[in-house]
């Protein structure tokens, strides 16, 4: 017996809408850690790996392991018959082959219940190693999501290049070509502002820097990477869940871009890189 | 001219 009650069900709503374009079936793995899921789009150049920890649940029962196959349209379907505000209950038997979604509202007088058919889906798991990444740059998620958007209407791909100072943004097209830098504002940098502008008896003024691009660079080797927009675009559909980016990144190897998932686990998408030839 | 590996030739199977 598998039950799995969230009580912020917009959470799994957003979920679901950050990754039903990306993937289309995929198998949701159910144990006593929590909720995930790992599968790769259709050209298999990038991946999803979504954690729920059973401990971010209301309530959480997994008897044994239970891997359910689910179409993600259908399932983003039915989720969006869920209000923001609604619970929503996630409920499927050891050997059944449906998942119940069942949803309450607050005032607990309108209770729904929707049974989707699961699927079986021959899926390949990749093992991703536990990397220390060269460059970790953590960012505003909408930021990240504004330059995306912006560059894709002038080229389809980004470098991405990490300095410890800065993390720039650079693309080009038939049209032209574009650069957005972003320069590491660090606590310290945010803190002296801040004193600084109350001196100078300006208000608010200083959460210019502390709210707006608010990028946090952990750098052990500057790198280089270009990657396609598409897919970028793609992962930025995940911007509602966290106002925090976090974008690791290695020679050669795959981007994580990942959104954690207050309290509960997070959702990463891994891309790999374009390489010269 | 830039190409783009599959996911498999980064990270194996599981």
């Amino acid at each position: 017996m598998f039950e799995a009650r969230i009580l912020q069900g917009s959470i799994l709503k957003k979920v679901l809408e950050s990754i039903k374009d990306l993937v289309t079936d995929a198998n949701f793995e159910c144990t006593a850690n929590g909720f995930a899921l790992q599968a790769m789009d259709s050209s298999h150049v990038s991946l999803v790996a979504l954690m729920l920890r059973s401990t971010g649940f209301d309530h959480y029962r997994c008897d044994r392991d239970v891997t359910m196959g689910m179409n993600l349209l259908n399932m983003s379907k039915m989720l969006k018959c869920a209000d923001n505000d609604d619970t929503i209950t996630m409920k499927a038997d050891d050997a059944g082959d449906v998942v119940t979604f069942m949803f309450e509202n607050p005032k607990a007088d309108k209770i729904s219940d929707f049974q989707m058919k699961l699927m079986d889906i021959d899926t390949e798991h990749l093992g991703i190693p536990d990397t220390e990444y060269e460059a970790t740059v953590k960012m505003s998620s909408n930021e990240f999501q504004r330059i995306c958007r912006d560059l894709s209407s002038i080229g389809d791909t980004v470098t991405i290049a990490v300095t410890k100072d800065s993390v720039k943004f650079t693309t080009s097209g038939d049209i032209g070509e574009a650069n957005i830098t972003c320069r590491r504002t660090s606590d310290g940098d945010m803190k002296e502002e801040k004193v600084k502008t109350e001196e100078d008896g300006e208000k608010v003024h200083n959460t210019k820097s502390s709210e707006g691009q608010n990028v946090d660079i952990d750098l052990q080797e500057p790198v280089t990477l270009t990657f396609a927009l598409r897919y970028l675009n793609s992962f930025c559909k995940a911007t509602s869940l966290c106002e925090n980016v976090r974008l690791q990144l290695s020679k050669e190897l795959p981007v994580v871009v990942q959104y954690l998932i207050e309290d509960m686990g997070y959702v990463r998408f891994y891309l790999a890189p374009k390489i010269e030839e | 001219v830039a190409s783009q590996n599959r996911l498999e030739s980064f990270f194996g199977a599981a």
